[in-house]
């Protein structure tokens, strides 16, 4: 189990280190075991350095940084063993416009070179505009939820209409 | 093994049965606050198996089912069904020969829950199963809820080591 | 102590109930001191009621109503003392369109009725143009701000532009 | 009291003496991610006396002095004034006599920090008692950080009962 701990450490931090930098647009950053000699029982610290910056630890960071950090270990993760689908629950809500498109950048990537269907639920218009497809969710009737398709040019007027 | 399809009958706000095609790529799912968007994202993670109401965000999980609104009752069972298109034929050996499974989980007040696939009942684990052999299941990294990355950004070295032992 | 916290329980109940109804667009809701009979002791639970839909304890609520009704609370234990200052740091990320004008018209409001001075950090362009005025902070020198202040107008171009 | 200014010299990512003219009504701070803003409210709170550094997203206080960047080198002190508008006489007795008061704080490595109210040095509680006198104060329930909506949804309803008492 430690030997495959580790392995398994090595793997997501190759792709952790690549998924940071196409985040940020550059930068970089690395995973560490902290704590303990025993992967087993040791901490996982995030030591992150975005573009012009000082490296730091995840906790020193802005906001969207550290969401963006924590989405490149989600992503890291994910790429060891791509599962099937892929749901992302408001995941872009504390990024600026270009750290969306970038998020949305590596969807694409990820699409391409994996089977993964994904569902991106969102608030922003950049992301909704870099779907395929899009599906409202509605409550006409109030406290039932209808899905209903929507058009890619009807869905800013749409999507947070009530 | 690809998802295809979900459905849901009675589950949560989604109490008129409801036909989402899961398709390749990525599909966006918009919509002003309570509306429902997280409910789908919860439904998945149950049909999966999730065994813990609290990832459900309820008391109990009866609560997962339709409580009722203004105009019409509380409902007495909920269902979700997740269609796996087995042509690639990696699904554990007594579910291989299909060509589809149709995984479904439906709970009844204060009777629990029955798994099926193919309409043949099940024990949960053998759902449990089914999903990890397709690299997924309820506590799949790649489902990410509303607040898992404020989790992780909160949480300490020595729980966010077990993100990587679920790579593991 | 007790007295002061009960009388103060009260007070901030009273705004709470009111707010949440305004930044719902209707709805009920309360607090409630649980767990124990002292007040010292007990603990405050938030019941929330959206239009249309059953009660149901904050912790049952969408990520989006949660929030709102978080900031319910903290503006109804503000409006108890109005502060000189005021600072919201990206409180409006999870609301839809139709919350976030309604938390603009509740600031609205509260500018109008108290001396505060707001200040309002936030990546949501409807919120920018309710301000009076935008300040731009800006990175041109990697790892150095600056502060500069923005037109209405050019809000929406220079926002987020790195 | 009308907090009216806030001066920011060697905080964090503002090196560069910054003057932030704070008027009535509603002002928006707009920028990328990184750049800076959630900086502002923490010289806010730490200019009215924070003691913690972690509610500085800080290892220690002196990381709140400008630690340099590819072109300059760490800086060995910083300053926040905030001038307060004390037009109608609320503060404390020993500041009441000036229409205007700055309090400033001011960091030197590995030497601490000093609060001045009008140039005169004072203790860090006599800052502490003239906010609390203003109705504000780094603590104060109307400063809402990043974060800080869901540390309230997230918290134990103990944990939130201090929400109250902040009022009372
Ligand atoms: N058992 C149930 N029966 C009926 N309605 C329910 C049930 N459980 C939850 N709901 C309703 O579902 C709504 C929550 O939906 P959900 O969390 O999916 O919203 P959302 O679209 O994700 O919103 P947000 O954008 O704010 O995250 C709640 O308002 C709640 O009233
Ligand atoms: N002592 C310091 N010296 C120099 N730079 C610092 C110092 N402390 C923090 N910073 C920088 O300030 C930046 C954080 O700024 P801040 O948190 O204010 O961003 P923000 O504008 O709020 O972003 P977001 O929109 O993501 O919340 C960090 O990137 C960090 O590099
Ligand atoms: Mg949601
Ligand atoms: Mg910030």
């Amino acid at each position: 189990a430690r030997e495959r701990l580790l392995t398994s450490f090595q793997t997501v931090n190759e792709n952790f280190k690549k998924l940071f930098t196409e985040l940020f647009g550059g930068g970089t950053a690395e995973l560490q075991l902290i704590e303990s000699e025993d992967p087993l029982e040791a901490g996982l610290e995030i030591m992150a350095k975005p573009p012009g910056k000082k490296p730091a630890t995840l906790s020193l960071l802005s906001g969207g940084e550290q969401a963006l950090t924590a989405l490149a270990l989600i992503f890291a993760v994910f790429l060891t063993n791509p599962a099937p689908i892929c749901v992302l629950d408001e995941v872009d809500a504390p990024l600026d416009d270009y750290n969306v498109e970038r998020f949305c950048d590596l969807l694409d990537e990820m699409a391409r070179s994996t089977d993964t269907r994904f569902i991106i639920i969102t608030h922003n218009p950049i992301t909704m505009a870099r779907m395929s497809r899009l599906y409202g969710v509605t409550m006409a009737e109030q406290g039932v939820s209808q899905l209903v398709s929507v058009d890619l040019e009807g869905a800013v007027k749409l999507r947070e209409a009530s | 093994m690809k998802l295809t399809r979900l459905r849901l009958i009675g589950f949560k706000s989604f109490v008129d049965p409801t036909d989402f095609h899961i398709e390749p790529g990525l599909t966006g799912v918009v919509g002003p606050n309570g509306c429902g968007k997280s409910n789908l994202v919860e439904a998945v993670r149950w049909v999966m198996g999730e065994a813990s109401y609290k990832a459900m965000r309820a008391a109990e999980m009866d609560d997962v089912i339709f409580s009722g609104n203004a105009g019409r009752p509380a409902r007495n069972h909920a269902e979700v069904a997740l269609t796996i298109d087995n042509a690639d034929r990696h699904a554990p050996a007594v579910f291989n020969d299909f060509d589809t499974l149709e995984v479904s989980r439906r709970i009844v007040r204060e009777h629990g829950s029955t798994f099926r696939v193919n309409g043949k009942e099940v024990r949960a684990r053998d759902v449990a199963m089914l999903f990890a052999d397709a690299s997924t299941g309820s506590r799949s990294p790649a489902l990410v809820h509303q607040g898992r990355i404020g989790e992780i950004i909160q949480a300490r070295p020595e729980a966010r080591r077990r993100v990587l032992e679920e790579a593991a």
